[in-house]
């Protein structure tokens, strides 16, 4: 009742499947996508150590823009796009950028134990 | 409890800082949240190290021996505060940088610490008491699910659908009770996060992300902090 619009927010999947033209799917051409490459390369200052690593971040780039468009739709409160992270896969991305440990099987705060629960504070008033 | 709520604006959280590619957000975290105690303890915002944390932090949770504090490879910001309270506080920043590497050697000098950790605890999945903890004691280290940061440019991110597996820690500063969601046509509340992927990530290092539903999992892992008050 709250939220009466009930929007696709998964694509079509002639829309999804494909990578025809080198677009990753976003209808894009070869060209388009490498035109957006040069800028993300030029606005984070990135250069790759040979053609192949190029070749492969540049594919890596395509699929993250297919990515943020996914998330766009998931999201349509935030603007998603191209990002410094948009050459990284999201294992490297988790590996470098990411971090925090969880412990097995703890769930929300309560991670130490009750000796160290916050006292409830009141919100009245 | 105030409708809007920003500790940036009352002068207790430091420039936004860059992890680089280094599995350190946990550090930012935890300095953040004894940054803004300290803060409110002494009147006097200092930025303090997380090299500390990423070299000699080694504290492992109690519980399970094997789940340890380990510098550009995780942490946690609970056993960060316990290996503060233990330890006797965290340098400055100007004193014991980042490098954003490990393996490192401990540098920590004891008589370079500049704030300490009086206590801290685990709030509980409310956000009501999120939000009084916030006020009363400043800004909170959380953990997130940081799968829509790695593509997040700005505005209020509520996504549909969200993994609640946490994976980032972060540092929740305020909270706001009318960002505009342009699906739903109406303004929705949402939590103000201070992230450590520099200012050029998000807005200008910040992400905004809507309250209500523990969205991402932002609710679920909250601790807070106070420290030593000093002259």
């Amino acid at each position: 009742a709250e939220d009466p619009l009930i929007l696709q927010v998964v694509p079509d999947a002639k829309e999804e499947g494909g990578f025809g033209g080198g677009g990753g799917g976003l209808g894009l051409g070869a060209a388009a996508v490498e035109a957006h490459f040069v800028s993300f390369e030029r606005r984070f200052g990135r250069s790759y150590a040979s053609a192949e690593e190029r070749a492969h971040r540049r594919s890596v780039f395509a699929a993250n823009l297919r990515r943020a468009r996914r998330h766009q739709r998931l999201d349509p409160g935030a603007v998603h796009g191209v990002t410094q992270f948009s050459d990284l896969t999201p294992a490297e991305f988790r590996r470098a950028f990411l971090g925090l440990r969880r412990k097995k099987g703890s769930v929300g705060g309560s991670i130490l134990g009750s000796s160290h629960e916050a006292p409830i504070l009141p919100t009245n008033d | 409890l105030p409708s809007d709520f920003d500790w940036r604006d009352q002068g207790a959280v430091t420039g936004v800082k860059n992890q680089g590619s280094c599995g350190s957000c946990w550090s930012f975290s935890a300095s953040g949240a004894l940054e803004g105690a300290n803060f409110l303890a002494t009147g006097k915002l200092k930025s303090l190290s997380e090299q500390q944390l990423v070299d000699c932090d080694h504290e492992c949770d109690p519980s399970e021996a094997d789940a340890c504090d380990q510098g550009c490879n995780g942490g946690l910001m609970t056993t960060a505060f316990e290996y503060l309270l233990k330890s006797g506080g965290l340098e400055s920043e100007a004193d014991y940088p980042y490098t954003g590497t490990d393996g490192g050697s401990c540098k920590f000098d004891k008589s370079k610490i500049a704030a300490s950790v009086k206590n801290f605890s685990v709030v509980s999945i409310d956000e009501d008491q999120i939000a009084a903890n916030l006020v009363k004691h400043g800004p909170l280290a959380i953990g997130i699910n940081a799968v829509f940061m790695q593509t997040y440019i700005g505005g209020v991110s509520c996504p549909y659908i969200c993994g609640r597996h946490l994976d980032h820690g972060v540092l929740l500063v305020g909270y706001g009770s009318a960002g505009y969601s342009p699906i739903r046509f109406k303004e929705k509340p949402y939590w103000i996060i201070k992230n450590s992927w520099g200012e050029s990530w998000g807005e200008d290092g910040y992400y905004r992300i809507c309250r209500g539903r523990n969205v991402c999992g932002v609710d679920s892992m909250v601790s807070t902090v106070t420290a030593i008050q000093t002259s």
